[in-house]
């Protein structure tokens, strides 16, 4: 079962026609995973980065003084979360069958 | 069905058992159809919602077509009761069913979808193997309206790989074969998540479709009544103004078919959970993206072609 623990969902909003062709070319690493796609300037792009990939992208972004936000810190926190509550979910359903 | 929790999410077998409750519950409403078999064998199951006559004008709605996009399903599901509970209380959508079926595929890609509940919860694609390690295809760049072009891959691991030719995603043809042989299919609406977008074709190509200025306006009055509940903005126009350029989309191919009210939407949220969308957001999503479903669907009644 795949796991996410550490990856992170980042938030990239580009401010100009540069910034937007940069966060571009980054489809092209095949370790991240747009949960939005690059549209247009002012629009966000939401990334999925492996916690492998997180120290590299945000050192590129940086240095492109492109800013971020960190929309989820750790993808299989919630992840849990989710898979937790479909259980209990599933629990209190049993009585009633 | 009366007993089924909406405000959960639910696998696989657990929205399987729920259409087939809800088709005995409601037999002289609610059929079963299964248009083919997916990859791996599973059924592809629609509901067809029909007050009788032969080949009516229908409505098509597809969900889930991208398997990570769990709050589809999950309002898929709850449109499927909307419509029985409506249906002879609700004058809108009663005149809907006595003139026109509803088609709703609420699983479109079961394969995916059970793969996201067993093996890795951020999966978007099918799971037809690729010919390499990166198994699966995404299925709205695999049809056959500008196939290969720009905003579609050819790397069978990015998570926008086409597949090696136009409708060889089982999924997708299984939909092609079933709106060609009925062939009079008026509305087409695939919903997607997330970002809050209500689209129209083209995504291929910037040459705007015949039909724009109505469908422009129809998707103004859709997003207009969907805010009236609680205030959720949504941008809407033609695919390749609002998103992105994008190849091989499912509506660009019901348009070029002559199904002139094709709409993609893309349902909540702005991004602050993505395809972790919290379950206690799901009846709100459906509730609110329910008044523009039905803001197309009476267009679609109103303004025959």
């Amino acid at each position: 079962k795949e796991t996410f623990e550490g990856h992170q969902v980042l938030r990239i909003v580009p401010k100009d026609e540069v910034q937007l062709a940069l966060i571009k070319d980054l489809e092209d690493m095949s370790e991240l995973d747009f949960w939005t796609d690059v549209t247009d300037v002012a629009y966000p792009v939401d990334i999925r980065v492996p916690f492998d990939s997180l120290m590299v992208l945000k050192a590129h972004l940086m240095s492109q003084d492109i800013d971020y936000t960190i929309m989820i810190d750790d993808l299989q926190v919630m992840l849990d979360e989710e898979q937790q509550e479909m259980e209990s979910a599933a629990r209190l359903g049993q009585p009633r069958s | 069905t009366d007993t089924f929790d909406f405000s959960r999410y639910h696998n696989l077998n657990e929205i399987s058992s729920f259409q087939d409750m809800l088709v005995a519950e409601n037999p002289s409403l609610v059929s079963k159809l299964v248009i083919g078999q997916s990859y791996q064998g599973r059924p592809l199951n629609v509901l067809k919602f029909s007050t009788g006559g032969t080949n009516r004008p229908a409505i098509w709605i597809d969900t889930g077509i991208h398997s990570r996009e769990w709050v589809t399903q999950a309002s898929g599901t709850w449109f499927a009761k909307k419509i029985v509970t409506d249906f002879g209380k609700d004058p809108a959508l009663t005149t809907i069913l006595n003139k026109m079926d509803i088609f709703l595929e609420i699983v479109t890609n079961p394969d995916g979808f059970y793969y996201t509940h067993s093996n890795n919860r951020m999966w978007r694609k099918t799971r037809k193997p690729s010919g390499s390690g990166c198994y699966g295809v995404d299925p709205n760049r695999n049809w056959d309206a500008g196939f290969g072009g720009p905003g579609a891959s050819s790397n069978p691991c990015s998570e926008t790989y086409r597949g090696p030719r136009a409708h060889s995603e089982s999924e997708v043809k299984s939909i092609v074969d079933f709106v060609r042989s009925h062939g009079n299919i008026k509305a087409f609406i695939s919903i997607h998540a997330y970002s809050q977008m209500l689209m129209y074709p083209y995504g291929y190509t910037r040459t705007a479709v015949k039909d724009q200025a109505e469908l422009h306006a129809l998707a103004q009055r859709a997003i207009s009544d969907l805010s009236t509940l609680y205030g959720t903005r949504y941008r809407y126009g033609s695919i390749i103004n609002t998103i992105y350029q994008a190849s091989g989309g499912t509506i660009d191919w019901t348009y070029n078919q002559g199904i002139k009210y094709s709409y993609t939407f893309e349902l909540r949220d702005t991004g602050r959970y993505g395809f972790i969308l919290p379950s206690n957001q799901i009846i709100p999503t459906a509730k609110e993206t329910w008044l523009a479903l039905m803001t197309i669907m009476n267009h679609t009644l109103n303004n025959p072609y």
